[in-house]
C-alpha cells in the first residue's frame, strides 16, 4: 500500500491529470477540487450518458467556503462513481479505503482527495472511451505517468467482477 | 550512459503497461 507521502504525490499527479479534461470549473489547486464540481464535470466527460445533465444538477455549482455543501456534493460524486463501477463497468471495488469526504470538504485533505481522484482515474481507463484517456495519459510527463500507473495497478488489484 | 538506459527502460515499462490497458476488454461480462 501507499504511504502518506506517496498519497500526497498521487494527489498532485492526479491534479495534473484532471487538468487535461479541460473542464469549465477552475482546477489549478487542491482547494479548487474540494467542492466536487470539477470531479463531476470530469465524470460527465468520461460518460455523459450515465453522468448526465440530470445527475450533474444535483451537484451544486456555487458552494463557496461552505464545507457542509462541499461534503454534500462530494458524497453525491462518490456515490456516482461507485454506482458507475457496479452498474456500467460491472465491477466492485473491495478492500479499497474509500475517500473520507468529510476530510476533503472540511480540511482540503490531499491524500483523501488523491483517493477520490484515483477512483475517477479507474472510471476513465475502463470506460467505453478509455482509448482517448489512456492516450492522453501516455502524453504526460513520465514521472506523472509512473504515479498514474501505480494508482491504476493498486485499484485493479482491488477490483472484482 | 546508465541514466539514459534507466530512462529508456522506464519508458518501456510505462508503454507496456498502458498498451496492455488499451487492449483490455471494456465493460461488464456478457
Amino acid at each position: 500500500t501507499m504511504s502518506t507521502l506517496d498519497r500526497m504525490e498521487l494527489c498532485e499527479s492526479l491534479l495534473t491529470w484532471i487538468q487535461t479534461f479541460g473542464v469549465e470549473a477552475p482546477c489549478k489547486t487542491v482547494e479548487d477540487l474540494t467542492s466536487g464540481v470539477v470531479m463531476a464535470q470530469a465524470l460527465q466527460k468520461i460518460d455523459g450518458s450515465f453522468f448526465n445533465d440530470g445527475w450533474i444538477t444535483r451537484v451544486k455549482p456555487e458552494v463557496g467556503d461552505n464545507w457542509r455543501l462541499k461534503i454534500s456534493n462530494l458524497k453525491k460524486v462518490l456515490k456516482g462513481i461507485l454506482d458507475y463501477n457496479q452498474e456500467v463497468l460491472g465491477q466492485q471495488i473491495n478492500d479499497f479505503n474509500l475517500p473520507d469526504v468529510n476530510l476533503i470538504g472540511e480540511h482540503s485533505d490531499g491524500p483523501e482527495l488523491g483517493r477520490m481522484l484515483q477512483l475517477i482515474l479507474g472510471c476513465a481507463v475502463s470506460c467505453e472511451q478509455k482509448q482517448e484517456y489512456i492516450q492522453a495519459i501516455m502524453m504526460m510527463e513520465e514521472s506523472v505517468q509512473h504515479v498514474v500507473m501505480t494508482a491504476i495497478q493498486e485499484l485493479m488489484s482491488k477490483e472484482t467482477p | 550512459d546508465p541514466n539514459m538506459k534507466g530512462a529508456a527502460a522506464n519508458e518501456g515499462v510505462l508503454a507496456n503497461f498502458f498498451n496492455s490497458l488499451l487492449s483490455k476488454k471494456t465493460g461488464s461480462p456478457g
